[in-house]
């Protein structure tokens, strides 16, 4: 099974037209193994992207360097995982 | 479960469960329900679609499919409460009566059978389907990227290692050419529902473009009376508009395909989940997530009823 230990949820909120061509800018590093799950559209709407552990530092680096403001909206993607399958489970005992 | 009333509507199922609730509810309503399959999937896996029909031979139909994105499981789950939900209302309900007086609907609830299944199996958040392209070692297709409706415009990617990886040519992924040929060979769907989650969207044409599509003013007058519909359960807030305008321009994505064939009533949905759990939404709101669709679902399966073209 894939593990997503470490993986984290990015909210990025890009203020101006040229922050979201920033963020398309990441979109197109393919080695940063990004999951855009709300992908850069206009300014003002919130971009979701899922990060892989390995990434996290550049892509906050990245963000932080060009002013462009974000939070995490998931802290680790394995314990919901994690958690969906004991809930799973737990039905399945039932 | 030994039938469709002690299914367990509230938790996720595998491929194989979702098919075999398939096979129970046809027998149990056979003078209402079919099952037929409309292709194979990459991996050959039976892609299956049921059809709702009180009679008739190519009535006008809608068409509702859950799960294109293998990932968002509540998808595929409320479409197995929408095909309980709707042999339950036929002849109690009497819009829905009405409608399948009038009308078929045919609802695919597992869209993307091999990916969901890769779901259960090796990746939780495989969005693609699972075919190789040559000459790449990244595999899958998105396959609401691979319609043929301004197919490779900007709004999707030539990257086979990307989500939004549109595939070779439009049509390449056999779980799109399925139902583009059965709407093709159909030739009398009204509306048709494509049904997503993460997001709390109600969507219409277009997504490659900002231009309005020509019944706009129709599309979002209806999209407004269903969200309402919808919000009025729980009080789920939703946004609706163009794909483009309101989230991010999509080109060769599913309903603007339809709407290219004369489809007029296209939509697309994004069901709950504003970002908190992600594609993980917690099983306990896959029944409050299907009832509050429904609302909405039955307001615009209703005016397709109420206006036909």
């Amino acid at each position: 099974l894939e593990n997503f230990v470490g993986h984290q949820v990015l909210r990025i909120s890009a203020a101006d037209e040229a922050q979201v061509q920033k963020v398309k800018e990441l979109e197109d590093l393919e080695h940063l193994q990004l999951d855009f799950w709300r992908g850069p559209a206009q300014p003002g709407s919130s971009i979701d992207v899922r990060v892989p552990f390995p990434s996290i530092q550049a892509v906050k680096v990245f963000l932080e360097a060009h002013a462009i403001s974000y939070s995490i909206m998931i802290e680790d993607v394995q314990s919901l995982l994690d958690e969906e399958q004991e809930q799973m489970f737990a039905f399945q005992g039932r | 479960a030994r039938s469709t009333n002690t299914f367990n509507y509230a938790i996720y199922h595998t491929l194989d469960e979702i098919y075999e609730f398939m096979d129970m509810l046809v027998a149990e309503n056979p003078q209402l329900v079919s099952k037929l399959q409309i292709g194979n999937t990459y991996e050959g896996r039976p892609i299956y679609v049921l059809k709702f029909s009180t009679g008739g031979n190519k009535r006008p139909a809608i068409w509702i499919d859950t799960g294109i994105h293998s990932r968002e499981w509540v998808t595929q789950a409320s479409g197995t409460w929408f095909a309980k939900k709707i042999t339950e209302d036929y002849g109690q309900d009497p819009k829905i009566t009405a409608i399948l007086s009038n009308m078929d609907i045919f609802l695919e609830i597992v869209t993307n059978p091999d990916g969901f299944a890769f779901t259960h199996s090796t990746n939780r958040l495989w969005r693609k389907t699972r075919s190789r392209t040559a000459g790449s070692s990244c595999i899958g297709v998105d396959p609401n990227r691979n319609w043929d409706a301004a197919f490779g415009m900007p709004g999707a990617s030539g990257n086979p290692c990307t989500e939004t990886y549109r595939g070779k040519y439009a049509n390449s992924e056999t779980e799109v050419k399925s139902i583009v040929d059965f709407v093709k060979d159909h030739g009398n769907i009204k509306g048709f529902i494509s049904i997503h989650s993460y997001s709390q969207l109600l969507l219409y044409p277009y997504g490659y473009t900002n231009t309005p599509n020509p019944d706009q003013q129709e599309l979002d007058q209806l999209a407004k009376e269903a969200v309402t519909a919808l919000s009025s359960l729980h009080g789920t807030k939703y946004t609706y508009g163009s794909i483009y305008t309101t989230i991010y321009q999509a080109s060769g994505n599913t309903i603007d395909w339809t709407y290219s064939q004369g489809i007029k009533y296209s939509y697309t949905f994004e069901l709950r989940d504003t970002g908190r759990y992600g594609f993980l939404l917690p099983a306990s709101q896959i029944i409050p997530t299907a009832q509050e669709t429904w609302l909405a679902l039955v307001t615009i399966m209703d005016h397709v009823k109420n206006h036909p073209y």
